[in-house]
C-alpha cells in the first residue's frame, strides 16, 4: 500500500 | 500535489519541449543521444502500463501520454526523418544499451516491493531511468561542441530531477506513511550523475563562454 501510494508520481 | 511536485513536472515537460523545438526548428539532432531516447522510451513504456489498470487523475493520464507522445516522436525524427536522421551523430553515440538494461533488470528482480509482472516492469523503468540519461552525457563529452538547446535540455532534466527530491522531503514531512526508498535512493542516484554536468553548466554561463566538457 506504500508502495502504491507513490504511483501518482510520473 | 505540492508545488514541487508541479514544477518537477513542468521542467520535465519544459526540456523535453525545448529538445522537439530544438531539432524541429533546426531540423538536426546534433548531440542528441538516440540511445538516451529510446532508454527513456522504455522507462515510459514500463512505467505507464498502469495507464490501462490504475486511474490517478486527468493530470497524471494526460502527462503520461504527453511523456510518451513526445519521446516516440524524437525517436521517429531520428530514426526515420529524411533530414534529421541524416544528422545524428551515429558514430559518436556508441554507448551500449546492455550495459544499462541488464543490470536494472537485475537488480529489479531482486530489489523490488512485490514479485510481479507490473511490479517488477515498474521498479525497473525507475532504476533504469536513473542511469539513461548517461550515454547522452558520454555524447555530449565527445561532440565537445555543445549548442545551447542540449545544454538547456540536459539541465531542465537535471533540475526536474533535483525538484522531485524536494517533493520527496515535502511529502516525508507532510504525509504521515509516505516512504518509498527504492525511488528515492534510485532518485538520489539519478541526480548525482548531473553534479558534473551542472558544475560546468553553471560555470560556462557565468562566464559567459560556450559550454564544453573535459574529455
Amino acid at each position: 500500500a506504500e508502495e502504491a501510494e507513490a504511483k501518482d508520481e510520473l | 500535489m505540492n508545488l514541487f511536485r508541479l514544477l518537477g513536472d513542468m521542467t520535465h515537460l519544459l526540456s523535453i519541449i525545448v529538445l522537439l523545438l530544438k531539432i524541429n526548428a533546426t531540423r538536426s539532432c546534433r548531440g542528441v543521444s538516440l540511445k538516451t531516447q529510446e532508454l527513456y522510451a522504455i522507462v515510459f513504456v514500463c512505467r505507464y502500463l498502469d495507464l490501462f489498470t490504475n486511474f490517478i487523475s486527468l493530470y497524471n493520464t494526460v502527462m503520461k501520454v504527453i511523456f510518451l507522445g513526445s519521446t516516440f516522436t524524437i525517436i521517429y525524427w531520428m530514426r526515420f526523418h529524411k533530414v534529421i536522421r541524416v544528422t545524428y551523430d551515429r558514430d559518436q553515440d556508441t554507448f551500449r544499451y546492455q550495459f544499462l538494461i541488464i543490470p536494472c533488470l537485475l537488480l529489479s528482480l531482486i530489489l523490488n516491493s512485490e514479485f510481479t509482472v507490473m511490479e517488477v516492469l515498474w521498479t525497473f523503468s525507475i532504476y533504469l531511468e536513473a542511469v539513461a540519461i548517461l550515454p547522452q552525457l558520454v555524447l555530449l563529452q565527445r561532440t565537445n561542441n555543445i549548442d545551447n538547446l542540449t545544454g538547456n535540455y540536459i539541465f531542465l532534466l537535471g533540475s526536474y530531477r533535483a525538484l522531485y527530491i524536494l517533493n520527496w522531503i515535502y511529502r516525508f514531512l507532510t504525509e504521515p506513511n509516505y516512504r518509498q526508498y527504492l525511488v528515492w535512493i534510485s532518485g538520489i542516484v539519478q541526480t548525482i550523475v548531473y553534479i558534473d554536468f551542472f558544475y560546468y553548466y553553471i560555470r560556462s554561463w557565468k562566464n559567459n563562454e560556450k559550454l564544453s566538457l573535459p574529455a
